[in-house]
């Protein structure tokens, strides 16, 4: 068991706090059209490092941001924690379980937790480096990009099976 | 590193052998190196060949073929690197109801070592889940909102105690 | 030349504005001119407010919300310049079962001037065809032959006479 | 009523002789991954004068000619033809009805003809001009390019509004 609770406030769609606690095994997320489901997914790459804005499907670095609608204003600040059971010691941290929260600001500050201890995006990246989770791992399949790993240049295809090694 | 390379891929290219073969119930697939002599700068490419046809290169099968394929190499990779969790966001799109059905079958013996976050509108993929979240987006406000959903009626998501 | 230009421009934004809101049960959606002073290079841009949410670009809507407006669009041309036949290739792909029966009732009213062969896997274009064709590869063979199909079972296609 | 019957006989995977009579309205085709459902679509481009291998998901002039299979041998020529009613004129030929035939041959050679008569590929592609099909159009969607009519650049979108005018 890794991933044990995923909480979203103010990111994309997600403007009042929500929390999904997760279990063993294989989780569905079922909805209709334009409801948010792949901005779960965004949120979890975002938390684990991800920076750049189109991989996010945003233009700029706000909208990741709630940005309003007919009913409700604009939020400042988006915030996503993911909470994960550390017990087999996959991240090299001396906690049975880690909580890594991030969040930015309209006004382009970012702050990046450790289990509520402060720290950089550097260190939330390096903490994933090698696990094969995180932000550039082939299991974080984005909607209409599962082809990608087929139609790869081969040069490409090299560097997955290098970082596998 | 050219070995620890070398050994990674020939894992691969017979991890990805087996699941191509389950997935297609049949046929054959493989990796291979575009230049075997020069280890150190060598490409990986991939050549398919579904049950009963010729083999093809990736530009030839068709949009369900692709995709079953990349579910294959993804298998692979999960089978020698079991990563702890994995998110997958409509991998099953493009796929019938009979290779729905494997795929998600598959993706059961997969998930005693990796647990997995999936998000589908196939039926086939949702049935043989272990447990459902429900998004829903209020009309009026453009805000995803949370939903229970029980497992029998998928499509009739009601609203979830907040 | 620029009249023209000025005249269908203006035609497909209302046709387009109308299939929007009635494919999104709501919301807005308009076509602009990137300059609307240089008539003769201008482009044409997109902006989508599907029902309740803020006015977005391109890039910000959901995978089923850009197929959706994308067949709002086409279905404006359409309307515009009626042709004479159409195909469509597994463009309800990305939709969820409210927005496939929104799309294949639409069609249903396009059908008058505009004859469709449309390639789905979904049941809710499926069931509101006039006509079926079943295709199937002999696993041995490698080839296609033709199925016929009946309306209410599509998914049991039996061997046509050849 | 326009399109009537469509036949193709060595286009990718159709070996045998197979011909589809169309009706009114809309007539859906349905099957199985990888049983035949976007060669027929292919094939509809090819006829009407594509000539972009690449439009038809092939490498090389000779992927739209069966290739074999592990029981049949590969063939040495590719022939479809398109019959449609031209009663009100929309082809300007003076018949009412209209068959377009297309044939690709292993060595390179192709053969053109309208209603029996052998032509130009360009005499193929000047009758579609300005119909509203045939390659170029907006009404041929291929599979998984729904999206490209609203990610297009301002710039193209414009020249398609202006073939409309
Ligand atoms: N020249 C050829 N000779 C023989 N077979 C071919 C040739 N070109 C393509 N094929 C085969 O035709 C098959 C069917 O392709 P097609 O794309 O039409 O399937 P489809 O019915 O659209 O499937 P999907 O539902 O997955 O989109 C592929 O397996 C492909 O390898
Ligand atoms: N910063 C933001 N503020 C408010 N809403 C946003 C923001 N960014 C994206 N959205 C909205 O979130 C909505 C949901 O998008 P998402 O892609 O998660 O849908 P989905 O459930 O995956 O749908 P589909 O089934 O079509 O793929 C979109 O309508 C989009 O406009
Ligand atoms: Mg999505
Ligand atoms: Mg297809």
């Amino acid at each position: 068991m890794f991933l044990k609770k995923f909480e979203l406030h103010g990111f994309k769609s997600f403007a009042d706090k929500t929390a999904l606690e997760f279990n063993d095994g294989i989780s569905t997320i079922v909805g209709p059209n334009g409801s948010g489901k792949s901005n779960i997914s965004d949120a979890m790459m975002w938390v684990m490092g991800e920076q750049r804005i189109k991989t996010l499907r945003g233009a700029r670095v706000e909208d990741v941001i709630f940005s309003g609608s007919d009913t409700h204003k604009p939020l400042g600040m988006a915030a996503v924690s993911i909470t994960m059971d550390n017990q087999e010691g996959i991240l090299s941290l001396p906690y049975e379980e880690v909580t890594i929260t991030r969040k930015a600001y309209r006004s382009g500050e970012s702050e990046f937790y450790i289990n509520k201890n402060s720290c950089r995006l550097k260190d939330i990246q390096m903490l994933f480096h090698d696990t094969g989770i995180g932000r550039d791992s082939f299991a974080m399949i984005g909607q209409g990009r599962v082809d990608e790993i087929i139609t790869a240049k081969p040069e490409d295809r090299r560097a997955m099976i290098e970082e596998l090694a | 590193m050219v070995e620890r390379f070398k050994k990674s891929f020939q894992e691969i290219a017979e991890a990805f052998k087996e699941s191509f073969s389950k997935l297609f119930d049949g046929g054959e697939a493989s990796l291979f190196l575009t230049e075997p002599e020069d280890l150190l700068n060598t490409g990986v490419d991939i050549e398919a060949k579904p049950p009963g046809k010729g083999l093809k290169h990736m530009n030839l099968l068709s949009g369900g073929e692709k995709a079953l394929t990349a579910i294959a190499l993804l298998f692979a990779f999960l089978k020698i690197k079991p990563s702890p969790f994995c998110v997958l966001d409509e991998i099953d799109a493009a796929l019938d109801e009979v290779n729905v059905n494997h795929f998600s079958n598959y993706l059961r013996e997969f998930a005693k070592h990796t647990q997995f976050v999936v998000i589908s509108h196939r039926q086939g993929t949702i049935e043989n889940s272990d447990s459902l979240f429900g998004v829903t987006m209020d009309k009026k406000s453009g805000i995803t909102k949370m939903v229970s959903v029980r497992l029998q009626d998928p499509n009739q998501a009601v609203a979830m105690r907040s």
